[in-house]
């Protein structure tokens, strides 16, 4: 996975807008009057392949370098899920994993993945 | 990651990023790529979050994240974040979360804000005042010129650094993050700052715009093997624009 060895050398390159269209992506509306369970229906379901793809792999990472204390962290806030996914993302993440057939914990985990990579 | 928040020579507010993940995921030593690097493409999105059947804010999302990295709130300010790796991390965050249920998901906050936030000052002053569980950086456009600036958190707020825009040591008419503290050096091995900063000179505040940012983003190694998409974004009009990126070989893995 060599890249290329400072100091740099690329050049700043020009004419690369716009884009080819298939790079775009696609949009969804999210309703914040809808019920929090409601609100990513659609969004849950057109895309649970990718979701899953996703998580399929972050827990690859989990396993492969969470080691101790990145597990031990996971368990703990699986054991402790209704006191630190606040309202209405836990109602969100439960009409998310309702759509997608995914469990909630494991998008919990997505969502907090951030936290989880700083460790 | 890359952020930068730039002003073009009318003074109109320009917000533009890269967003670069999947370090150290999986190398697909046969496509010379990062594995979740490419799993996460597919899954991009970009969000109209509407109240009352307007437009509240836009955002840019991996499917499944109900968090906010990159937004806009037209007419009033536009937000990115960028990755801040600190000794003092997540793990002492989350486990001081679980005993204590003090402090902000970084993503949690972050959409809070754009919910909420009636202007830039005000965003700034959440995202700058609020006890975090792990450190990041936040950039925040404004919509007049000079607004613009670059959050370094740590979690808690003693010791939040705002460097605006309009700093000497920014650009002046731009303020440009990667994923290393300002006021120290990019890791040697990991200097987008000073190929962003060189092509930014080169750009000029005369032809900032989607097409010169974009050209800004598009350059190795700011575009690297773990970029994911470019977003675009311009406060005044609400425009969104958001691209999928690769990086051909060669290219730096990061």
């Amino acid at each position: 996975i060599a890249g290329q060895i400072p100091p740099y050398n690329d050049s700043c390159v020009q004419g690369q807008y716009p884009p080819p269209k298939d790079r775009r992506v696609p949009n969804y509306v999210i309703n914040l009057d809808l019920p929090p369970e409601q609100r990513w229906l659609q969004l849950g379901a057109d895309k649970h392949r990718e979701i899953g793809a996703i998580l399929l792999e972050m827990k690859k990472f989990l396993m492969e370098w969470g080691s101790g204390e990145i597990i031990s962290i996971v368990d703990l806030l699986g054991d402790n899920l209704d006191q630190v996914l606040p309202s209405p993302y836990k109602e969100e993440l439960t009409g998310m994993a309702n759509a997608s057939g995914i469990m909630i914990g494991e998008l919990f985990i997505y969502n907090i993945f951030y936290e989880l990579f700083t460790v | 990651c890359t952020s930068i928040v730039s002003q073009d020579a009318k003074g109109n507010m320009y917000h533009a990023r890269n967003l670069d993940f999947g370090l150290f995921l999986g190398w697909d030593v046969k496509n010379r790529t990062w594995q979740l690097t490419d799993i996460l493409r597919p899954a991009i999105v970009t969000l109209d979050w509407q109240r009352g059947g307007k437009t509240l804010f836009k955002s840019v999302n991996y499917a499944g994240y109900i968090g906010v990295l990159t937004a806009i709130k037209p007419g009033m300010f536009t937000f990115s974040m960028d990755e801040r790796f600190n000794a003092d991390g997540g793990y002492m965050g989350i486990l001081e979360y679980i005993r204590d249920k003090k402090g902000y998901w970084m993503s949690f906050l972050s959409r809070e804000t754009m919910e909420s936030a009636g202007s830039y000052q005000e965003a700034r002053d959440k995202l700058a005042n609020t006890q975090l569980i792990a450190p990041a950086y936040f950039i925040l456009g404004g919509t007049k010129p000079g607004e613009g600036c670059v959050i370094t958190r740590n979690r808690h707020v003693n010791g939040t650094d705002v460097w605006p825009m309009t700093d000497s040591t920014a650009g002046g008419w731009y303020v440009l993050e990667t994923n290393y503290d300002h006021w120290k050096a990019p890791l040697f091995l990991d200097d987008r700052r000073g190929p962003a900063n060189k092509c930014m000179k080169a750009m000029g505040v005369q032809n900032t715009g989607f097409a010169g940012l974009f050209n800004v983003l598009s350059s190795k190694p700011v575009l690297n093997k773990l970029t994911t998409y470019t977003a675009l974004m311009q406060v005044d009009s609400g425009t969104l624009e958001t691209y999928l990126q690769y990086c051909p070989d060669p290219c730096e893995p990061w």
